[in-house]
Order: structure tokens, then sequence, then C-alpha cells
């Protein structure tokens, strides 16, 4: 465990706690998209199945549990119990447009052909496009909510953090994994447009939104 | 081993 890991983690952490005060105070996920929510959900599900069979630390088994509950707590709270203030009109993205072609890179390209390693690798990349469906609402709707912008940028600030983690990992123990950076690249880069944007002017008071 | 410090990783 390094200090970026550490970081990166919590940066997660803090992500998730945003998401679910915000629905939880404003009783409202308004501006929050159910399809990334959905994918987040399939992502922690079908990578921390190694839960089953492999154990890890203290901290690595509660934070996978805190991640799998929460991801499912935030798409029970959209689509059940605050279903009248979801966004449904403007949350169009197809899933299986993410869903198919990401199943079938990770049949294609992975480490192993076993079904907990192919399902690992799956999530990795679903993981790294699983925010376009909320990036597609934000740019149809034109504007977040301050709340919805800070809640995007600890999650974005997460895969950021991971990234150094890998470099510090490369050098420091020598050790890499290609998949997960690979894909923790591209989902960083998803982000950028939108940290741009937060960074000129969420950070200033302003709210988030975009050039008409 | 490197599938243990795998799945170390969130």
């Amino acid at each position: 465990m390094n200090i970026f890991r550490l970081l990166g983690d919590l940066s997660h952490l803090l992500a998730i706690i945003i998401l679910l005060l915000k629905i939880w105070k404003t009783r409202s996920c308004a501006g929050i998209s159910g399809k990334s929510q959905i994918l987040f959900a399939i992502v922690y599900t079908t990578r921390y199945l190694d839960l089953l069979t492999t154990y890890i630390s203290a901290y690595n088994t509660f934070m996978k549990i805190i991640f799998i509950a929460t991801s499912y707590t935030t798409v029970f709270l959209m689509y059940v119990k605050f279903k009248a203030t979801y966004d449904h009109n403007h949350d169009t993205f197809r899933i299986e447009f993410l869903i198919l072609p990401t199943s079938l890179l990770a049949l294609l390209i992975n480490h192993e052909f076993t079904i907990i390693e192919i399902l690992w690798t799956f999530s990795i990349y679903l993981e790294s496009v699983a925010i376009l469906p909320q990036l597609f609402l934000v740019s149809k709707t034109g504007e977040a909510e301050s709340i919805t912008s800070h809640y995007l940028f600890a999650l974005g600030c997460y895969r950021g953090l991971y990234l150094l983690n890998w470099v510090y990992r490369y050098y420091a123990e020598n050790y890499y994994e290609l998949i997960a950076i690979v894909a923790g690249l591209v989902q960083t880069i998803l982000y950028c447009d939108f940290f741009y944007l937060y960074i000129t002017k969420v950070l200033k008071g302003k709210k988030l939104q975009l050039p008409a | 081993d490197q599938d243990e410090e795998k799945h170390d990783e969130l």
C-alpha cells in the first residue's frame, strides 16, 4: 500500500459518500445517471468475486464489501425509493453499447482464460467507460449541480491517483499490470474535459454549465 | 505472487 493508492481509495469512498448524501438529503436523484450507477454495480460485483476465493487483508475485504453494498444502495435509491425524481428522459445512453464490446474485449484480451479472471478483466474494461452515461446526461441537460460536480471530481481523482499508484509501483516494486494501467488511462482521459470545467468554473463558485 | 498482488488493488 502506498500513499497514492490510499488516497485513490479514499477519494473513491468520498465520491460514493457525496453521492449517497446528495440523494438522501435532497430526497432526489435528479442529474444522476442511473445507467452509470447500474454499470458500477456490475463492475464491483464482477471484480470482487475473489472475496469468495482469496483473502488479502481486513482493509481489502472491508473496502470491497463497502463498494459493492453502496453501489447497490445507490441503484435502490434511484430506481425504487426516489424513483419519481429520476431523470430518465435525459438518461438515454444505451448501456448495451458499453457492456457488449467490453465483454468481447475481456474474452479476447485477458491474462488467463478462467471465469474469475475474465470477469475481473471485464470489470476493469467496463469501469473505464462506466461514467459515459453520466457525462452524456450532463451534456444533454447542459449543466450539473455543484454537488454532482464534486461527486464526479472525486470519482475522477480516484482513477487518476491509481495511475500514480501504478507509476510508483513500477519504479518502487518493478510491478505493473498492463490491463489495469491502460484501462485506467482511458478512464482518466474521459474525465479531462470535465476536470477542466470543474477547475475553471465550479471551484470559482459558478455552476457547471456547458457552453451553448 | 502476481495474482495475489493484483487482487489487492480495488
